[in-house]
């Protein structure tokens, strides 16, 4: 564990807490994209299989509980809890997010680092990570009513990953044999995806003004 | 060699 990685998860996981505290405290999700919630629930449910065989740290299993929890809830929260479900913007949320989950499949079976099912489904879930924001960054474009809570949260979902880039470059240099191209590439073009939101992030922060992104 | 591999991550 190396301090990048620690934040990283850190972030990851205020991402997740801020958006259960504005589910649970203002009974809303208004501006909340249900496909890249589902999409995530995908991503750990896929990536964490190996949750209970195979142990590496207290902390590790803890936290792999935590997401799938949160995940999990929070579509829960999305789809089923009579109050929230109604601020839901079924209209505007229609990114075909099935669509996306194919490919990563097809390339998880034609590139990954070993060939057999745990492993293909851990590449499924880092490939599918990597794009599981779009529907998330479409809704935004297009209800343009950008509260204080959602975009934090996608900021904080963008920087976790910022700050694994970093983390993979640290045990890089510290740890032999360290190579794994599939993770960086997957990780980099994740964060890419991020990248405009964050400049309009940045700007809206740096002029004090409401997160405006353009049509 | 110690192959570290990438799943100690979350």
């Amino acid at each position: 564990m190396n301090i990048f990685r620690l934040a990283g998860d850190m972030t990851h996981l205020f991402s997740v807490l801020v958006l259960l505290l504005k589910i649970h405290t203002i009974k809303s999700c208004a501006g909340i994209s249900l496909k890249t919630q589902e999409l995530y629930a995908i991503v750990f449910a896929t990536r964490y299989l190996d949750i209970f065989t195979n142990y590496i740290s207290l902390y590790n299993t803890i936290m792999k509980l935590i997401f799938l929890g949160s995940s999990f809830s929070i579509v829960w929260y999305m789809r089923r809890h009579k109050i929230v479900r109604r601020s839901y913007d079924k209209d505007q949320d229609t990114f075909r997010h099935y669509f996306l989950m194919l490919p990563c499949l097809i390339l998880a079976l034609i590139i990954n680092e070993k060939f057999t099912f745990r492993e293909v489904m851990w590449t499924f879930s880092l490939y599918l990570e990597a794009v599981a924001i779009l529907p998330q960054l479409v809704l935004l474009q297009r209800t343009r009513n950008i509260d204080n809570l959602t975009g934090q949260y996608v900021f904080l979902l963008g920087a976790y990953r910022a700050f694994y880039i970093l983390n993979w470059i640290y045990r890089y240099f510290t740890e032999e044999h360290f190579v794994h191209w599939i993770t960086w590439i997957s990780g980099l073009v994740q964060t890419l995806l991020y990248a405009d939101f964050f400049y309009y992030y940045f700007q809206s922060w740096k002029n004090n003004v409401k997160l405006e992104l353009p049509a | 060699k110690v192959i570290v591999n990438i799943h100690d991550e979350l």
